[in-house]
C-alpha cells in the first residue's frame, strides 16, 4: 500500500460519504444519475464476487463490504425511499445505460488477463467502471443546476481515479512484474472522461461561478 | 492451473 493508493481509496470513500450524506441528510438525490448508481452497483457486483474466496487484508475486505453497500443502498434509496425519489430527475436522466453493458461485457469475453469466470467479470467490471460515470455526466449537462455536493460527488470521484494512475505509475517503478494493461487502458478512459468536467469544474472555480457544462 | 490472479486492489 503506497500513499497515492491510499488517497485513491480514501477519496473514493469521501465521494461515497458525501452522496450519501446528500441522500440521507438533505433527502435529496437532485442531479444524482440512478443509471450511473445501478451501473456501480453491478461494477462492484461483479469485481468483489471473490470476496469470500479471496482473502488480500482485513483493509481490502473492509472496503470490498462498504463499496457494496453503498452502492446498493444508494440505488434503493433512490429508487424506493419515498421522500428522496420524489427528487430524482427522472425525465432528465434517460441515458440508456443497459447498453453499456453488452459491449463491455463482449469487450471482457474477446480482451482479458485469463479466460476464467472470475476474471472475465472482474475485467467486465473495470470496463463498465471507465464508462459508468457517462450518464452521471449526460444529465449534469441536461440539468445545467449543478448543487455543490453533486460537484464535489463528482470531483472526488475524478480524483480518485487520478490518485489510482499515480498509484499505477509509482508500482510499475517499485515492484517487479507489475504489469496490468486492461487495468491501466481502462482506468486511463475512465479518467479521460472525468477530465472534461474538471476542466469546467476549475473555469467555474477561477470565475468564481456557479458551475454550467456547455451543451 | 485455474488459479485466479492476484487482485489487491479495489
Amino acid at each position: 500500500m503506497n500513499i497515492f493508493r491510499l488517497a485513491g481509496d480514501m477519496t473514493h470513500l469521501a465521494s461515497v460519504l458525501v452522496l450519501l450524506l446528500k441522500i440521507h441528510t438533505i433527502k435529496s438525490c437532485a442531479g444524482v444519475s440512478l443509471k450511473t448508481q445501478e451501473l456501480y452497483a453491478i461494477v462492484f457486483a461483479t469485481r468483489y464476487l471473490d470476496i469470500l474466496t479471496s482473502f488480500v487484508s482485513i483493509y481490502n475486505t473492509l472496503m470490498k463490504l462498504i463499496f457494496l453497500g453503498s452502492s446498493f443502498s444508494i440505488v434503493w434509496y433512490m429508487k424506493y425511499h419515498k421522500t428522496v425519489r420524489r427528487t430524482y430527475d427522472r425525465d432528465q436522466d434517460t441515458f440508456r445505460h443497459w447498453f453499456l453493458m453488452l459491449p463491455c461485457l463482449l469487450l471482457a469475453l474477446l480482451i482479458h488477463e485469463k479466460f476464467t469466470f472470475f476474471e472475465v467479470l472482474w475485467t467486465f467490471s473495470l470496463y463498465l467502471e471507465a464508462v459508468a460515470i457517462l450518464p452521471q455526466l449526460v444529465l449534469l449537462q441536461r440539468t445545467r443546476n449543478i448543487d455543490n455536493l453533486t460537484g464535489q460527488y463528482i470531483f472526488l470521484l475524478g480524483g480518485y481515479r487520478g490518485f489510482y494512475i499515480l498509484n499505477w505509475i509509482y508500482r510499475y517503478f517499485t515492484e517487479p512484474h507489475y504489469v496490468h494493461w486492461i487495468t491501466w487502458i481502462a482506468g486511463l478512459v475512465q479518467t479521460l472522461l472525468y477530465a472534461d468536467f474538471f476542466y469546467y469544474y476549475f473555469l467555474s472555480w477561477k470565475n468564481n461561478k456557479k458551475l454550467q457544462l456547455p451543451a | 492451473s485455474e488459479s485466479e490472479l492476484e487482485h489487491d486492489e479495489l
